[in-house]
This record gives C-alpha cells, structure tokens and sequence, in this order.
C-alpha cells in the first residue's frame, strides 16, 4: 500500500517511482509541446531536417493520445530547438493562451506552467485547430458578449415599484 | 428565434458522432445517458461511496444547466454504459495512453466514452483545501465527454490547467453557453411561476419586504435569480421538500392576495386549494373558520370551475384572474363571488394579429423584479403591456399582449434533472 499515518490518509505518501517526470529541459518542452497539440506530429519517412542528427539518440516516440495510433516524430537537435521556427511557434502559443508573457523563450515561468497538473486531452487537435484558433482564445471569449447564436442579455430591473422589494441574493439592495 | 430553437430540437436527434459546426466536436445524440464508475477501477483514496457521491454531483452539475440527464446504471452490461469513469495508474484498463506518475496529467477523458483518473495523484473530497478537488476534476473530463475541448478562459471549467478549488465553484454563464451549443437549452412546460413576497425585520426593527422567484413543474421547482440570470445553484428540488403540505405532484396555480386588509398565499391543485403559512413554512392546517385544508374551489371561491390552468390576483382591481381553457374567470375578494367571465383574446387583445396563447395557459405571473404580467404557455411568453408602456403610447390597448417571445430567452437554464439525482 501507499503509506499513510493518518486516519484521513491526508498524508499518504507517494512512491518516487510513481513522480510524474517533470519539464526541465528543451527536450521535454518539445514533448509537452507535441503532446497536447502545440507543435504537429510528422511521420518518419518525412522528417529529414537540415542538420538534424537522425541517429535514435534524438529521436522521440510520441503518441498520438487523441486518435489512438502512434506517430514517430524526429526531435530537431536540441541544440537548435531555441532557433527552430516551429519550436518558438508553439512555445509563443503556449505562452499566450496560458497568461504567460510572450517571449518565445523556454523559460521558468513557462517551465512551471508546463509543469502544473493538467488534463491530458490535448488542447489541440489537428483537425480542430482551425476552429479553435478562431474561437476559443481568451482574448475572443473575453471580448464577446455573446459567442453562441442564443441571444441573452441581463435584464435591468425595472425601478417603477411600489412596494419595497429585494431580491435575497448576495448582492441585493433595498429600494 | 422559431428557426433556431427548430436547429437546437434538430440537433438532440442528430445520429452520434455528427459534428457540431462551431466546435468541430461530436455529441451525444441523446440527452439520457448511462455512467457507470467501474469496479475494477476505484480509487485508493476514497471510500468507493465518496467516489461515486462525487461523480453523481459532477454529473448533475451538467445536468441543471443543460438537457442532458445521467442516470448512474450499476446492472447492465458494461458496453452498454455510455460513460465509464475509473481510476488507474501508469499503463492502466488498455488504454493507449499511459499515467506519468504523481503531478503534471491528473485525468483525461475520451469523447463520447470513458474517463481515467491517475490514481496517483492526491484526490480529494470537494472542499478539503488540499490536494486535488476529484469534483472538479470530473466536471472537467465530463465536459470533454460531452464534447466541449480545452478553453482558455479564466473561471471556465474547461482550462486544461488545474486550479486549487475556491470554495463552491460552478459552470459560469459562458461555460452553460458553450454546453447548450451542443445540446441546445432547456425547455418544458411550467405548472406555475410566482414571486414570493416575505416580511422580514432588519437589526434596527425595520420591516423589509423581499421577494424570490420561483419556477415550478410537476413536482419540481426552480428558484430563479433574477440579477445573476440563473436559477439557484443545486436545483431543482422537490416540491414536497420545499413547501411543506403541497401535492408532491405539485401544483396548477398560486395566488398572493395583497392588499391593505388581507395578505394570503394560495396554492391551488385539481379542485382543491390550500393557504400557505409562511410564518412557519408550511400549509395551514384550516382557515379562520376552522374548516380544513385542502378546502375545495367551489367553496372557497364559488363561480370558480376547477381545475384551474393559472391564476393570479390584480392589485388594481382587487381581483383574482382565474384561467380555464380560452377563458378568465374574475373573482373579486371583497364580495367573494365571481364578478364576470371572459375570452382570454377579449380580456388581453393581441397586438399583433394572431399571435396570442388562446388557450390554455401554463402560467399567468406578475414580475416584481419587471413590474410586469406575463402570459406563459410553452416555450413562450406574451408581456402585458403595462402602465408605463401606456404612458409613452396611448394607443395601445389595455392589458394588451406585446408579440410572443421564448421562455428561454428571458429566464435561462431552467433545467430538469434525473429524478434519481434528487436529493
């Protein structure tokens, strides 16, 4: 069992071999970012990059968690990842939907979102990113009263009364 | 408006597996399903009781603001559960994507089907100020379920990232919008809508008059609030729970007589009717006569037909305006007798030709919080047109009906749960 002393078990102690290995590098950044969506798988037969080294050292075997089949992805050289377009590209639009300053850099602030617990649906799906990328920023959802075609708008209260009235939610005022 | 409630009733019969256009996901294609929280998959956190209390409120939370209801189905066949819900570490049930271990990934779901939890992430019961809310963690998976995908917005439910719980959270106005995207909104016809005036006394001995809204159907009721534009989180509830002596059935109309000389709430069912005790929150047991509740119509009110569709009392007149069928039975209180009988349309006359309920009404209810009658038969709504509309065009007619509009888009997400998901 997990040890615990507690009657509650609120102290219940973790194996370390059961830690969720953390981002701490380029390399597992461009995994988180592969993973949920921020970058695009590639199949192997496809992935010859300038100067990638393609030895098995540096490759990545990721899944593709959504359609339940698995793609093999060519890391890019470490080395090169701060320069990579497609690296920075993801990185910037991981920073952005997740509050994070913009800087296209990895990061301790981008490492610890990264590292935060989460869900593990990706954010993006291939053949989703489209629609998401038009609809579902923070930015568009802030900014429009009223994304969906049901029209609602709050009703002001009418303030012809004669009788005292109030409403007994938490931000009621007497007339 | 018609054509698009027509495009959210199409949408509950689309086939599974359709796409909606907005969101790019499936949904379900129909609106009660099955979930099961699988035995060889409990956590070792909880007592087996705890997880499944949990993930019945995670489910009813999406019920109360969606057409949606879940019913939790512990006989049939596994592969017939449409949702399964279980708890697994590393490579876990066959699943092509494995656990990491404690921190970072804490669930994932799969759309229209299952959801997996890491067990060994520390879940807890909702409100416990540590560790990781298992409630919210479900109403995020189930909303995947349903097909809703990550937003980044701050206060949804739906960011991938998990945030410590604040105390009591809930599925916000666009998180609901989002959902009934999918599903549509909530419709069904209403026994009675009232607003529920209370006396209260402050600290300094003043009296303060307040009022709630209240939705009723069959034997469930809504309280609405009217500045947040939803109803009172948690609910619905049963009628028989909150108004103590009522039908559980619930009722057809309610009546609130105010005036100088008299203040009485009235419940009215079949050819009975019961005075409600608010003092002491509860049916009268009898009247000032001795006579016992529940007194019939004929009695209390004679020249009344019963049952009655709606009713509610006119403080311009002192009269109580009863409906049945296409007509209006006006009853006056200080002579207790029947003052005279109307066609509904003669009454309260269209403004627009034609559009008019006719016919039996499903509720007459005057707004404190609109200063305003309105007319509720389906999924519409007729406003009477009022004293101050009258003010700014005298042409308009009496107790006039303005054009019918939705329910639905005046008093939102009134919605029905499963009744095994009453408290």
């Amino acid at each position: 069992e997990k040890l615990f002393h507690s009657r509650d078990h609120s102290d219940v102690e973790m194996f370390s071999s059961h830690l969720a290995e953390l981002v701490t590098d380029m390399d597992s950044a461009q995994h988180f970012l592969f993973k949920y969506g921020f970058m695009k798988p590639v199949n192997r037969e496809h992935t010859q990059s300038p100067g990638v080294d393609t030895s098995t050292d540096s490759d990545i075997f990721l899944e593709d968690t959504v359609q339940d089949q698995t793609f093999f992805t060519h890391s890019e050289d470490t080395e090169h990842l701060p320069e990579s377009p497609d690296f920075i590209g993801a990185l910037l639009e991981f920073q952005q939907v997740s509050g994070l300053p913009v800087t296209g850099v990895f990061d301790d602030a981008t490492k610890v979102a990264m590292n935060k617990p989460r869900c593990g649906v990706p954010d993006k799906e291939e053949d989703q990113i489209e629609t998401i990328e038009t609809s579902t920023t923070a930015e568009d959802l802030n900014e429009s009263s009223e994304p969906f075609n049901i029209t609602a708008t709050p009703q002001s209260n009418n303030t012809d009364i004669d009788v005292a009235q109030n409403d007994t939610s938490d931000k009621a005022e007497t007339e | 408006k018609q054509h698009h409630l027509q495009t959210l009733l199409r949408k509950s019969s689309r086939i599974k597996r359709s796409t909606n256009a907005l969101w790019g996901h499936a949904a379900f294609s129909k609106n009660i399903l099955t979930w099961r929280l699988i035995g060889e998959g409990y956590s070792s956190q909880l007592s087996v009781e705890e997880q499944r209390h949990i993930f019945r409120l995670a489910f009813r939370m999406w019920s109360e603001i969606s057409p949606l209801q879940f019913i939790e189905d512990l006989h049939s066949p596994p592969d017939e559960i449409d949702i399964r819900l279980g708890f697994g570490t590393g490579r876990h049930f066959g699943c092509a994507q494995s656990f990491d271990g404690a921190g970072r990934e804490f669930a994932h779901a799969w759309f229209l089907g299952d959801i997996h939890f890491d067990d060994d992430e520390h879940f807890t019961a909702p409100n416990a100020g540590n560790g990781i809310s298992l409630l919210k963690v479900a109403v995020h998976e189930i909303g995947h379920v349903l097909g809703l995908p990550h937003i980044y917005r701050s206060g949804s439910i739906m960011q991938p990232s998990y945030r410590p719980q604040d105390d009591g959270f809930e599925l916000d106005w666009l998180d609901r919008k989002a959902i009934q995207n999918l599903y549509g909104g909530c419709g069904g016809r209403f026994s009675t809508v009232f607003d529920w005036i209370r006396k209260e006394r402050t600290a300094y001995g003043e009296v303060v008059v307040r009022f709630n809204t209240y939705f009723m159907r069959n034997g469930l009721y809504w309280l609405y609030e009217n500045r947040s534009n939803r109803t009172r989180y948690g609910d619905p509830v049963s009628v028989q729970v909150g108004w103590h002596g009522l039908p559980s059935s619930g009722v057809d109309a309610y009546v609130h007589v105010w005036s100088r000389e008299t203040d009485a709430a009235y419940f009215f069912k079949g050819a009975q009717y019961w005075r409600y005790d608010s003092q002491n929150d509860q049916v009268f047991s009898e009247d000032a006569d001795g006579q016992r509740y529940p007194r019939l119509i004929s009695e209390g009110f004679p020249g009344v037909p019963s049952p009655v569709d709606t009713a509610y009392y006119d403080r311009r007149d002192a009269h109580i305006y009863f409906f049945r069928g296409s007509l209006v039975y006006r009853f006056s209180i200080q002579a207790n007798k029947l003052a005279a009988t109307q066609k509904m349309t003669e009454l309260f006359p269209a403004l627009t030709p034609g559009d008019h309920p006719t016919s039996n009404l499903d509720a007459a209810y005057f707004s404190y919080s609109h200063n305003t009658l309105f007319l509720i038969k389906g999924a519409s709504y007729w406003r009477v047109v009022g004293k101050r509309a009258r003010k700014m065009k005298r042409s308009l007619p009496y107790n006039s009906l303005l054009p019918a509009r939705e329910v639905q888009q005046q008093w939102f997400d009134i919605c029905d749960v499963h009744t095994s998901a009453l408290r």
